[in-house]
Parts: C-alpha cells; sequence; structure tokens
C-alpha cells in the first residue's frame, strides 16, 4: 500500500506540474512525459523558466518551494500561444 | 513588467466596459465597486478613462463563468485558475473572466475580487505577467498587499505607462498648492486665477471643491485648505465628478457623474450605489448632472442641468411637478449654465468658469461676484 500510494502522488504530481507547464509556460503537449527528464529536456528547462520568473531558486526539479507555489491560486491568462 | 506579443493597445483612451452578469457570492454592488475600484487603479496612472454600458458589445466584458465558457480555455473548478483576460482588441479580446467556481469575496477570507479584477483589467489594457513579486501584473495570487489603500507598484506603473504615457496634465498651471499630496506633474494650482471645478459640496462643516481627480478640504477655520486626492478618501468614486451636494440630515453627500451617482458618509462610500440618475425621476434625455444643492430648511434639492433646474422633494424622494424651470427665471444673474454650487452663511454660491456669484435665496439676487477660488486665501 505505501508504495502504490507513492506511486500514484508522484504520478499526479507530475501531471499537475506538466498541465501547469502547458497552461502557463508554453510547453508543447506530449513532447515528452517526466520519466523521462534530464537536465537538457524541454520540461526540465521550462522547470528552469518558470522558478527563475517566480522568483524560486532554479534548480530544475519539483522541490516543495516550487510545487507550493505551483499550487498558490493565480491568474490563467491565455498565454501567447494560445 | 512585459506586454504581449507586439504590445498590443487600445487605440483610443475612452474605453467602455460592461458587466455581463454576475456572481452569486457576492451583492451586485458589491461586484460593481470591485469593478470600478479595479479600472480607477489604472486610469489613476493612465490617460485612460473607462464608461460603463449595460448592453450592447463594451470593449472590457465582464463575465462571472464556470468550467467551459466559450473561449476555449475552461476554468478548472474551485482553486488554480481564479480568472483570466485577454490583450486589447476586438471581440473577445480585451474581455475579463471570472472563475465562478471561487469563493468571490470582498474582503480576503475567500478570494478578493478586487485584486483579481485590477489584475485581470491590466491585461485588458496590455499588460501581460511581471516577475517582480511586488507587482500587481505578479502572476500569483497575493494576499499581503494592503488592500484598503492598495498602490499599483512602480514596475505595474511604468509597464501601463509604456504602453499609454501619464495621466494628461491638467490646463491649469501645475504647481503644487500645499504638502498634502506629492508634487504630481497635471496637478491643479489653488491660486490659478482661471480655476474652475467640476463640483462643490459641503462636508460636516468643511467645503470639498472637486477638481479632475482631486480636490480641496476647506475648513473654516483654517486658512489654507488641503489638496488630495479623491481616491485617497473615497477609492470607489470616480474622477472628474459633474455634481456634489451634502444632504446634513442624512450625513450624507451625495457624487453625481455622467448617469449614476454614488453616496459617502464622512470617508466610506456607501452600500448600493451607484444609482441611476434617473431613479430621482429625470427624463431620459438628462445624461449629466451639471450641479446640485440641497437647502436644508426647505428639504428641498436643486439640480442644474445645462439652462435647466428641478427641484426634488427628500422627503417624498421624489421631484417637484412643474419642474424642469429655466436658471434665469427663480435664480436671476445666475446662468444659463453652472459648473457646482454650495451653501455657506446663508448664500448660495453658484460657481461658472472662473467666476463666483453669491447668491441671497431670499431676496433672489446675486450680492457679489467673486473668483471661483476665492475661498482658498491666495
Amino acid at each position: 500500500y505505501p508504495l502504490a500510494r507513492g506511486v500514484r502522488n508522484r504520478d499526479s504530481t507530475m501531471d499537475f506540474a506538466q498541465n501547469y507547464l502547458e497552461n502557463y509556460y508554453n510547453l508543447a503537449k506530449d513532447v515528452e512525459k517526466f520519466f523521462r527528464r534530464k537536465d537538457s529536456s524541454p520540461v526540465v528547462k521550462k522547470i528552469k523558466e518558470m522558478q527563475s520568473f517566480l522568483g524560486l531558486k532554479v534548480t530544475g526539479q519539483l522541490d516543495s518551494d516550487t510545487m507550493e507555489m505551483m499550487h498558490k491560486p493565480r491568474c490563467g491568462v491565455p498565454d501567447v500561444g494560445h | 513588467f512585459s506586454t504581449f506579443p507586439a504590445s498590443p493597445k487600445w487605440r483610443k483612451t475612452h474605453l467602455t466596459y460592461r458587466i455581463v452578469n454576475y456572481t452569486l457570492d457576492l451583492s451586485e454592488n458589491a461586484v460593481d465597486s470591485a469593478i470600478e475600484r479595479a479600472l480607477r487603479v489604472w486610469e489613476e496612472v493612465t490617460p485612460l478613462t473607462f464608461t460603463r454600458i449595460y448592453e450592447g458589445e463594451a470593449d472590457i466584458m465582464i463575465t462571472f463563468s464556470v468550467r467551459e465558457h466559450g473561449d476555449f480555455i475552461p476554468f478548472d473548478g474551485p482553486g488554480q485558475v481564479l480568472a483570466h483576460a485577454f490583450a486589447p482588441g476586438q471581440g473577445i479580446l480585451g474581455d475579463a473572466h471570472f472563475d465562478d467556481d471561487e469563493q468571490w469575496t470582498e474582503d480576503t477570507a475567500g478570494i478578493n475580487l478586487f485584486l483579481v479584477a485590477a489584475h485581470e483589467l491590466g491585461h485588458s489594457l496590455g499588460l501581460y505577467h511581471s516577475d517582480n513579486p511586488e507587482a500587481l501584473m505578479y502572476p500569483i495570487y497575493d494576499t499581503s498587499k494592503d488592500l484598503p489603500r492598495f498602490r499599483l507598484s512602480q514596475d505595474d506603473v511604468k509597464g501601463i505607462q509604456s504602453l499609454y504615457g501619464p495621466p494628461p496634465a491638467s490646463p491649469a498651471d501645475p504647481v503644487v498648492p500645499t504638502e498634502s499630496v506629492p508634487p504630481v506633474p497635471g496637478t491643479p494650482a489653488t491660486c490659478n486665477p482661471d480655476l474652475s471645478f467640476d463640483a462643490i459640496s459641503t462636508l460636516r462643516g468643511e467645503i470639498l471643491f472637486f477638481k479632475d481627480r482631486y480636490f480641496w478640504r476647506k475648513h473654516m477655520n483654517v486658512l489654507e485648505p488641503e489638496f488630495h486626492s479623491i481616491s485617497t478618501f473615497w477609492p470607489s468614486l470616480p474622477f472628474n465628478i459633474d455634481a456634489a451636494y451634502e444632504v446634513t440630515s442624512k450625513d450624507t453627500v451625495f457624487i453625481f457623474k455622467g448617469k449614476q451617482f454614488w453616496a459617502i458618509r464622512g470617508n466610506e462610500a456607501q452600500a448600493g450605489y451607484p444609482k441611476r440618475i434617473h431613479t430621482l425621476g429625470f427624463p431620459p434625455t438628462i445624461s449629466k448632472i451639471d450641479a446640485a444643492i440641497s437647502d436644508k430648511e426647505e428639504k428641498k434639492t436643486y439640480f442644474f442641468a445645462e439652462n435647466k433646474y428641478w427641484r426634488f422633494d427628500e422627503r417624498k424622494w421624489s421631484m417637484d411637478p412643474g419642474f424642469p424651470k429655466l436658471i434665469t427665471e427663480d435664480f436671476p444673474g445666475i446662468g444659463p449654465k453652472v459648473d457646482a454650487v454650495f451653501e455657506a452663511f446663508g448664500f448660495f454660491y453658484f460657481s461658472s468658469g472662473s467666476s463666483q456669484m453669491e447668491f441671497d435665496p431670499n431676496a433672489k439676487r446675486v450680492t457679489r461676484i467673486l473668483k471661483s477660488n476665492s475661498w482658498f486665501n491666495c
């Protein structure tokens, strides 16, 4: 049970982050899944871009500070690509 | 700050907005006030002005909706995305949408509508997100801002002025009269001999002289008037008002602009306003009031518009029959048109341009002609 729940939590976190980056940081949809993440990947670049923009420590990782900020209420203004 | 790609902006300075529907979380008046105050935030630092319309297509259409709502950018239920808005342009562009799955509130118990609206209207005017956490245009909702005395950050001001420039300078000489407000370009000069007023009213024994975005506050026992921004005292009031008058028995000052009027008591705007002037009994052809004064003895209000005046019964809350009449008919020497009027020492003081007529309502004659700013110890 603990393992399964942990996996599910991680999956939902990654789904959330992927959707967040797609919605607000113009991350192209379906280019990559998180399990393929590596430092040069578009997702990591987008995480870094987001962390820089939001004034967070730029790690490229979905650390707790980053996730906390991503869960705060925000403006969903359509990005330039839409 | 940043702007949308290609920096779209409105090519006109006079914009219209329409509140298409309301959330059930707040009274309609609370929504109206939040939107008006949010617009004022931007109006204060630009040449832009906003007029509300009640039907048809406005430049900025404001709606509350949930989930998919017709723009292919669905809302997401409670939390996370609170609202979104589009860059300036025709059709859906410029519009602001609020997620009605949020709990909208006047305070910060839920999601503060004013704060979100001010941010979204920044988008409607052409600003995109800022990476400055102090800025209103930072994309994360932040209630640490001082909402009662909310001010834009310098980042927001620089951003919006990069699109529209600063507010226009007043025709008067830009000299600051007192130290009540910091020196801002475009501030009207107290002792300019050409000074005219938008409206004048008494308030609890003081006299308020309104001009553009400002007002002078004159106490009879103090020689020098104070000078303030209207929004400092009443953030929800409009600028460039048309008329104002005090009903002392109600401790209320009524403020008129266009087809609407507001009520204030001290420095508190009253709930339930603005109301439409036609609810007072004006014909539909009247689109603004020039001046107004309450006769506290008779409990009557006199409204002046163009070359006519109406008399309103404050006890019956209705217009007296037989009006309008020509101003010159019952106020010889006054008019044909007036800018402002107030009462002091039993006289009516009518202001028209830079001139002021002291009128004795009992003798029905002008007793003195003064400069409009004769009260300022110039």
